[in-house]
C-alpha cells in the first residue's frame, strides 16, 4: 500500500554522479569547505574529529549544535551554495 | 561578518573587472547589466569604483566554466557549487568563476530578451496569445523562416508586439564573426555539420561556423541556448525531443524516472535508450545578480557570514527585493571606509513586479499583471465546484479539470469571502453539504454559499493545541477529512465536527514516498497531490507515487 512505486536508477552519461549515502556526503562537505582540518599554533595540520567539525559547520550555519548527522543540517549541506570554504585553509 | 587572514584588500579604490566569456543562458546584455548592478551593490556603500575593461588584465577577471575549468577547484555540475571567487590579489587572486552547468536567470525562470522585430528588443511576456492559442515558449508558428519569435505583450493579435528569440539562425555570441549568424551546412576538419556543436571543444561550449567552410574561413561563433534547450547532460543547448522513449516507456513530458536526486530530465532525441542524448528540464534558475554580488564580496575580500540573511553567508536564496544587509555593510566598509556621498539605495532586480494592491479593500482593482505562473509556491490548492483553486497573498487564480482549459485571475479572495484574511493555509469543500472550509494559522472559517461562520478555533475540532496551522485536507469518502500539519494528520469527522480517535498519525507512514513536510495537500481527478515549494508528488489510488513534477507546468498549464 505505502510503498511508492519502485524506480530503476541509471547511470546518465556526463552527469557528475551525487548518489552518495548521507555519511559520504557529509564527510566530502565538511572536508570541501574546511571544517575537518586545523592549523595548529605550530603549523601543524591535523584532522579534528567528525562530530566536531560537525558542531563548527552547524553553528556557522546558525543549526543546533548537536554534533550528529541530522535531519537539519543534511538538508543544509545539499542546499546550493557557494564553493569557497568556510572555514579558512 | 568575517573577513580573509590578513585583512586581504585591494590598495586601490578604481577597481577594474573584464567579462571574459558569456553564458548561452541569457543575452549578454543580461549578463553585463547583471555584473553591473552586482559591483553597484558594493559601490553604493564604499568609495570604491569599478570600471569594465573589454581586453587586458583586470582586477577582477569574470568567467564561467564547467567541472575543471582551469584552476584547481572543479564545479560539480547543476547545482551543489553555483561559483567561487577569490580574495584581491594579483594573477587569480580576484577573479571570480561561474559554474556554466547551472542555469542562470534572474531567479525566475527563463528571461527572454528579444532581437529586432518592433519591441524594441523588450523581453517575451510568457503566456501570449497569438491565432487563439496560448504560447508559453517561444515558437516558429506563423513563419517560413523557422526562426523562433514571441510576442511581448499578452495578446499578439491585439497588439501586434513581437521581437525574435535567441536562435544560432539569428545570431552567435563570442568567436570571431562579430555575431553573425551560423551557416548551415558547414564543413569542419572535413566533417560537415547541419547544427551547432560542440566537437573540437573541452568546454562544452556549442559552436557553428559562420560561413559554410570553417576549415578555409576559420570564422566561428558560439550558439546562444533557445529557451526550450535542455541545462547539462550532455546535450547542452538541445530542446527536449517530445515523445521520447526511455527504458522502453514513452515520455510526452520530463520526467524524475531513473534518477535518485528528483530532478526533472529529458532526451534530446526520439530514444533515450538508443541514442543516449538527455539534459535537465529549465528550471527557475539561480539569480545571476545575487550570486555575482556575493562573489563579487569575496574578489573584494569578505569571506562568509554566519548570518543567514546577510548576502555573504554561504548558501543561495533567491530574495525579490534586495538590499544589502547590515552586517555585510559593515564588513565591507570595515575594509574600504564608508562613501558619505553616496546613499545606500536598495537594489532591485529588473523583473521586479509591482506589489499586489491591498487584496483587503474590495475596491481596489487587482494588478492584471500579476501572473500565476510567477508565484514560487502557493498558500494552498485546492478544489472548489471542480475547478482548481491557487490561494496566495490575498489573490486566487482557478482552472477547470481540463489540461487545456484556461487559468483565470487573480481575482481578490476578500470580494468572494469577505471574511477571510489573505494568507489562507488550507481548504476544502465538503462533498456532503458543498460547505467551504478555509484555514489559516489556528482559526478556521465555513462558508455556505455567501454566509460565513467563524471564525473558530481549530481546537474545537480537537486537534491539539500545538498544530499552528492546518497545511493540507484530503477527502476520504464522504464525511471524512484528513487533515495535514508538520509530519502528521489528522481525521475529521465532518459532520460530528471532531477529529476521529486514534488520531494523530505518522503521514510517512500512510503516504510513503512523498515529503513529509508538504505544504498543500488535496485530492484532484482521482489522485493526491503533495506540494512542497513549485513541485509536486502526486499519488494514485494505490498510494503509489506515479509522477512528480511542476506546479507551474502540469498544474497551472503555465
Amino acid at each position: 500500500w505505502s510503498v511508492p512505486l519502485k524506480s530503476v536508477f541509471v547511470t546518465f552519461p556526463g552527469d557528475i554522479l551525487k548518489n552518495k549515502t548521507d555519511t559520504e556526503l557529509a564527510e566530502s562537505y565538511l572536508q570541501r569547505f574546511g571544517y575537518m582540518n586545523t592549523l595548529q599554533r605550530s603549523g601543524f595540520q591535523s584532522m579534528v574529529s567528525t562530530s566536531k567539525a560537525l558542531k563548527r559547520m552547524q553553528r556557522q550555519m546558525g543549526l543546533e549544535e548537536t554534533g550528529e548527522l541530522d535531519k537539519a543540517t543534511l538538508e543544509a549541506m545539499r542546499q546550493p551554495r557557494c564553493g569557497v570554504p568556510d572555514v579558512a585553509n | 561578518y568575517k573577513t580573509f587572514d590578513g585583512d586581504l584588500k585591494w590598495d586601490h579604490q578604481d577597481i577594474t573587472y573584464r567579462i571574459v566569456n558569456y553564458s548561452p543562458d541569457m543575452d549578454s546584455s543580461l549578463i553585463d547589466d547583471a555584473f553591473a548592478r552586482a559591483f553597484k551593490v558594493w559601490s553604493d556603500v564604499t568609495p570604491l569604483t569599478f570600471t569594465r575593461l573589454f581586453d587586458g588584465t583586470a582586477d577582477i577577471m569574470i568567467s564561467f566554466g564547467r567541472a575543471d575549468h582551469g584552476d584547481p577547484y572543479p564545479f560539480d555540475g547543476k547545482d551543489g557549487l553555483l561559483a567561487h571567487a577569490y580574495p584581491p590579489g594579483e594573477g587569480v587572486q580576484g577573479d571570480a568563476h561561474f559554474d556554466e552547468d547551472e542555469y542562470w536567470t534572474l531567479g525566475k525562470g527563463t528571461v527572454v530578451k528579444t532581437r529586432y522585430g518592433n519591441a524594441n528588443g523588450a523581453e517575451c511576456h510568457f503566456p501570449f496569445i497569438f491565432e487563439g492559442k496560448s504560447y508559453s515558449t517561444c515558437t516558429t508558428e506563423g513563419r517560413t523562416d523557422n526562426l523562433p519569435w514571441c510576442a511581448t505583450t499578452a495578446d499578439y493579435s491585439r497588439d501586434k508586439q513581437y521581437g525574435f528569440c535567441p536562435s544560432e539562425l539569428l545570431y552567435t555570441f563570442g568567436g570571431n564573426a562579430n555575431g553573425a549568424e551560423c551557416v548551415f551546412p558547414f564543413i569542419f576538419q572535413g566533417e560537415e555539420y547541419e547544427s551547432c556543436t560542440t566537437e573540437g571543444r573541452s568546454d562544452g561550449y556549442r559552436w557553428c561556423a559562420t560561413t559554410a567552410n570553417f576549415d578555409k574561413d576559420l570564422t566561428y561563433g558560439f550558439c546562444p541556448s533557445r529557451d526550450t534547450a535542455v541545462i547539462g547532460g550532455n546535450s547542452e543547448g538541445e530542446p527536449c525531443h517530445f515523445p521520447f522513449v526511455f527504458l522502453g516507456k514513452e515520455y510526452s513530458s520530463c520526467t524524475s524516472e531513473g534518477r535518485g536526486d528528483g530532478k526533472l530530465w529529458c532526451a534530446t532525441t526520439d530514444d533515450y535508450d538508443e541514442d543516449k542524448k538527455w539534459g535537465f528540464c529549465p528550471d527557475q534558475g539561480y539569480s545571476l545578480f545575487l550570486v555575482a554580488a556575493h562573489e563579487f564580496g569575496h574578489a573584494l575580500g569578505l569571506d562568509h557570514s554566519n548570518i543567514r540573511e546577510a548576502l555573504m553567508y554561504p548558501m543561495y536564496s533567491y530574495v525579490e527585493d534586495f538590499s544589502l544587509h547590515e552586517d555585510d555593510v559593515e564588513g565591507i566598509q570595515y575594509l574600504y571606509g564608508n562613501n558619505r556621498t553616496r546613499s545606500h539605495s536598495p537594489t532591485t532586480d529588473p523583473t521586479d513586479e509591482p506589489e499586489p494592491t491591498d487584496p483587503t479593500t474590495p475596491v481596489v482593482p487587482v494588478d492584471p499583471t500579476k501572473d500565476a505562473c510567477k508565484q514560487d509556491k502557493f498558500d494552498t490548492i485546492t478544489v472548489i465546484d471542480g475547478q482548481l483553486h491557487f490561494f496566495k497573498d490575498g489573490l486566487y487564480w482557478k482552472k477547470s479539470s481540463s489540461s487545456e482549459a484556461e487559468l483565470k485571475g487573480p481575482f481578490v479572495i476578500s470580494e468572494k469571502w469577505s471574511a477571510l484574511p489573505a494568507v489562507i493555509d488550507s481548504s476544502f469543500q465538503d462533498l456532503l453539504t458543498n460547505k467551504l472550509y478555509f484555514f489559516s494559522g489556528t482559526r478556521f472559517w465555513v462558508y455556505t454559499g455567501k454566509n460565513v461562520l467563524g471564525p473558530r478555533s481549530i481546537e474545537k475540532l480537537g486537534l491539539p493545541s500545538s498544530v499552528q496551522k492546518v497545511e493540507g485536507a484530503l477527502q476520504r469518502g464522504k464525511g471524512k477529512v484528513l487533515l495535514f500539519s508538520g509530519e502528521n494528520f489528522w481525521r475529521l469527522d465532518v459532520k460530528a465536527q471532531k477529529i476521529d480517535r486514534g488520531y494523530p498519525r505518522y503521514t510517512d507512514a500512510v503516504f510513503g514516498g512523498v515529503p513529509n513536510d508538504a505544504h498543500d495537500v488535496f485530492h484532484f481527478k482521482g489522485h493526491i497531490y503533495f506540494c512542497r515549494d513549485r513541485f509536486y508528488w502526486r499519488m494514485n489510488s494505490r498510494r503509489q507515487v506515479d509522477r512528480v513534477g511542476y506546479v507551474k507546468y502540469d498544474l497551472l498549464g503555465c
